[in-house]
């Protein structure tokens, strides 16, 4: 059966992408199949595998307000054979306002997933930083939640909004959402911050909290400057190897539900 | 004249809030009357300034959705005297579809700002990490846009985005709409990716780009838990005293035009 992960956090700039590209694409060393959908209007997710916005012919912004089939708009990523990705565009960021008046607005990307998710074990769907419906589209199509948490101060002070959306989401359209696991990134153990921060995420969440974290590492943001996952521009960095691990521990986490 | 500025990047995570806070705080104890507008529904630079959410009896989309004066929403800042925020709460991230009818929904601000502003000198505007209503809304009612920018390969990659949409207002809404500058931050010059995003800035935007940078400074994210601008948490900082500097630059370049 596949599984639908959004990848979230309405807080900006806590390394949702990074975290996005960089276990898919190790997942796919792995030999799973994976599709990637990039719903960020920044197209981050479809810049940092080397899909250009001129190299779009479509996006999802076409599945979620003209109704295109998902089909016709996944692209292969060349850089990583048996990964496949939506790509995003900029136009997404106008989706709220176009599809008010649409009573399934809600529900497009639940409802283009299925028609193709049988050809996917896994699909990661990377989310803009905020929780408008771009945001709840993912969560009414996911099974789970994963969330990046950067271990700073604002970082943690969103982390209640964000629950409070998803148990909104689960009542309201998707009973069977659960939060997946929170990753600490950013962590620089130097940090008394990053410290107090794992500290009170690890008392409040517990188990939900990877025991992987995320170490702060350049050639995490060098990577995607070459259009390349870190896992392949820099195999044995620090940022490579922590996300293979947490890629490791995703899918032990899965497997043991 | 009082001038409006708004902070703006739909670039997750690049300093907007921090940027806000501290160039306000210097502004201040140089003697400024400052408003500090949040209109980001994470209610980062209200809470960084001690206005926790339980605090708050109205806020800015009391302002917009409701139609409240902003005189109504003012609180002053216990810490900074002299600084005045109008704080932002949570249901700022449905504003989008509760005004899409309204046809004056992107002037909202702009006409809350009109009635008050001849008590301050600056009012700056934190913007939310998104190219949607409450930016437009800010973009409108603004003088000119202070863009911070993160020395990272994505924080570049969406300014031509945050570039085009600042044209656009300009053309529809406000003929006067400037980018009042650039400012690098979190910048690390032992890293290479800094420098390459810097000579790439400056090579295209020039003069616009600040010649002082923010560094990268642990003090500044420690701040914010304690509810003080760096300013007062720790003056000496290397973060603190570049935001003194950056604010003295904002403050020549405003006399310079
Ligand atoms: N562990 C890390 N170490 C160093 N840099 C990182 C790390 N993770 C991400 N980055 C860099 O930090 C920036 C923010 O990360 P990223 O863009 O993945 O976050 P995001 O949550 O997707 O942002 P947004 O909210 O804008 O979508 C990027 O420039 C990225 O390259
Ligand atoms: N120069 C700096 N050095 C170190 N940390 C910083 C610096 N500037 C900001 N930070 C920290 O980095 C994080 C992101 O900064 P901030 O929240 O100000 O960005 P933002 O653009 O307002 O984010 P958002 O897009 O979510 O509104 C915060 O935790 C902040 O404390
Ligand atoms: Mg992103
Ligand atoms: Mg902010």
């Amino acid at each position: 059966k596949t599984k639908i992960i959004a990848i979230a956090n309405q807080k900006g700039g806590v390394g949702k992408t990074t975290t996005a590209i960089n276990i898919a694409t190790t997942l796919v060393a792995l030999g799973r199949k994976v599709l990637l959908i990039d719903i960020d209007g920044q197209g981050n997710a479809s810049t940092g595998l080397g899909v250009n916005s001129s190299d779009r012919k479509f996006s999802t912004y076409d599945v979620l307000a003209d109704g295109k089939q998902l089909d016709e708009v996944i692209v292969d990523i060349e850089n990583v054979d048996g990964l496949s990705l939506a790509p995003a565009s900029s136009d997404l960021s106008s989706v709220d306002v176009e599809l008010v008046d649409d009573r399934q607005r809600v529900l497009k990307l639940k409802q283009a997933i299925e028609k193709i998710e049988n050809k996917f074990d896994y699909v990661f769907i990377d989310c803009p930083p905020s929780l408008n419906l771009l945001t709840v589209n993912a969560f009414a199509a996911a099974n789970s939640v994963l969330v990046p948490l950067q271990c700073e101060f604002f970082a943690l002070e969103g982390l209640s909004q964000l629950m409070g959306t998803i148990k909104e989401v689960r009542e309201a359209l998707n009973p069977t959402l659960q939060i997946q696991g929170v990753v600490l990134t950013m962590y620089d153990k130097r940090n008394n911050l990053t410290t107090q921060v794992e500290d009170d995420v690890r008392e409040n969440l517990g188990e939900l909290v990877y025991d992987t974290v995320i170490p702060r590492n350049v050639r995490l943001s060098e990577a995607p400057s070459f259009g390349l996952p870190a896992l392949l521009y820099d195999p044995k960095s620090l940022g490579s190897v922590a996300y293979q691990r947490v890629a490791i521990e995703f899918m032990k986490r899965e497997n043991d539900k």
